[in-house]
């Protein structure tokens, strides 16, 4: 492990892992010969590109699937928060996150959308594919990014209650819901200040991902209640817009080498070798003038 | 110091500031030198979104015999300047390298579609030394 007394991840086990989990970890698409496997496994995916092949690869490669366009804006607005523009990351985080990844759901998922003028509830089924979570990627944060129009008015004051329930396949093939969750959110507050709603979703993803689960199935329920809760409320779409699929954000604490570790080098900073030491002072003696007397000791023994 | 002195032959006026140079330092010293790329010219642009432009700047130059207090080179690099200078030329004199450097976020769009931020360790280089 490098010098500079971080905690590195053990790499040994990083040895001992799978094959196909070390794929997943290192960019399959940049998978390379066994031979020089573990030499590379430490440069970042970003650089492997360049020491594995030329450019002329890049033409060659399947195109990559292009996101969407609104979860792009929310991505840039974040690099922009995160880091300034020559990509140097901001001190000024306060958190351990050091990856934030966003996923749209895959377009095969079914879309049960219910008329919402009868009061109806809006329910989806989400299907999110997360084989780009690395092995060495822990979750810290997660939430569900749904986006809104914010030209339509916000009347009244609005709760809406998001229900969440993960879809497990068993043996069988049938589905049955495994965890559910329930989330409460005011629109009314949260989308007059901007485009987006963030429903955390952490506890809930947190069991799943930590069992490497990759392939998350999840329906969602949002229920909105418009006016005061405790008088009659009526069940209806107050905010009057197509609630499109929400994307998945998981903010990860990626712990392998290459990525960088604010607390380490926060740590690193004060075990900074240049800092001049901290001259340990002779312990002033309470004692006065027999202090004294010590200390005339003290110095004649120090010049001997 | 004496000792050279007393061996250097002695010479005439116009001659000592050759002999003096030897102590001077190199005239392109090991320093730090600017380097941006974009990502376009890399034609990465396709998958990295951001930042446009990368520094990775990058350490070139002669290392000065005396390197200790200048770079905060380990003794070991004097000593292999002396077997290369006195014992055997084949060994390498101490070279230019980065001695620190800061961190790259980037942006990038994932194979699968998916959109990841990441902060990479190293990926700037912001002091140079000689080792």
């Amino acid at each position: 492990p490098r010098a500079r007394g971080r905690v590195v991840p053990d790499k040994l086990s990083g040895l001992l892992v799978a094959p196909e989990d070390t794929a997943r970890e290192l960019n399959p698409l940049l998978w390379l010969p066994t031979g020089v496997r573990h030499g590379y496994a430490l440069l970042p995916p970003l650089l492997k590109v360049l020491s594995d092949r030329g450019p002329q690869h890049w033409e060659s490669e399947a195109p990559r699937l292009q996101p969407d366009s609104r979860a792009l804006r929310y991505m840039k607005r974040l690099y922009k928060m995160f880091a300034t523009k020559e990509g140097i990351p901001k001190a000024n985080k306060s958190h351990l996150y050091n990856t934030v990844r966003l996923f749209t759901p895959c377009s095969e998922c079914k879309h049960l959308h219910r008329d919402l003028r009868k009061g109806d509830v809006h329910s989806v089924d989400l299907h999110f594919n997360l084989d780009r979570v690395a092995a060495l990627e822990h979750l810290l944060k997660s939430v569900l990014l749904y986006s809104f129009d914010t030209s339509v008015p916000i009347s009244s004051p609005v709760t809406c209650m998001c229900h969440l329930s993960a879809k497990e396949h068993d043996s069988s093939g049938q589905v049955c819901p495994s965890v559910s969750q329930s989330v409460a959110f005011s629109p009314h507050l949260e989308v007059r200040k901007r485009k987006w709603v963030e429903i955390d979703v952490t506890s809930f993803l947190q069991p799943l991902i930590a069992a490497h689960r990759r392939n998350i199935h999840m329906a969602v329920n949002v229920t909105c209640l418009v006016g005061d809760p405790r008088q009659n409320t009526k069940l209806e779409n107050p905010l009057h817009v197509a609630l499109v699929p929400p994307s998945l954000l998981l903010y990860l604490n990626d712990t392998s080498e290459q990525a960088y570790h604010r607390w380490n080098s926060l740590r690193h900073g004060r075990k900074n070798p240049q800092r001049p030491r901290q001259r340990n002072r002779p312990p002033v003696d309470p004692a006065g003038d027999k202090g004294n007397e010590s200390l005339q000791g003290k110095r004649a023994s120090r010049r001997r | 110091r004496d000792e050279t002195l007393r061996e250097a032959p002695a010479t005439p006026p116009h001659n000592l500031s050759e002999y003096f140079k030897q102590f001077l330092f190199p005239q392109d010293e090991c320093e730090l030198h600017n380097f941006r790329l974009s990502f376009r010219q890399l034609q990465w642009d396709k998958w990295i979104i951001a930042p446009h432009r990368y520094s990775p700047q990058y350490c070139k130059g002669d290392c000065p015999r005396a390197v200790g207090h200048r770079y905060g080179s380990p003794v070991h690099t004097m000593v292999q300047n002396i077997i290369y200078e006195k014992l055997d030329a084949s060994v390498p004199k101490p070279s230019c390298v980065p001695a620190e450097y800061s961190p790259l976020s980037v942006l990038t769009i994932e194979p699968d579609g998916s959109i990841a931020y990441k902060e990479y360790e190293d990926m700037i280089a912001t002091r140079c030394t000689c080792r």
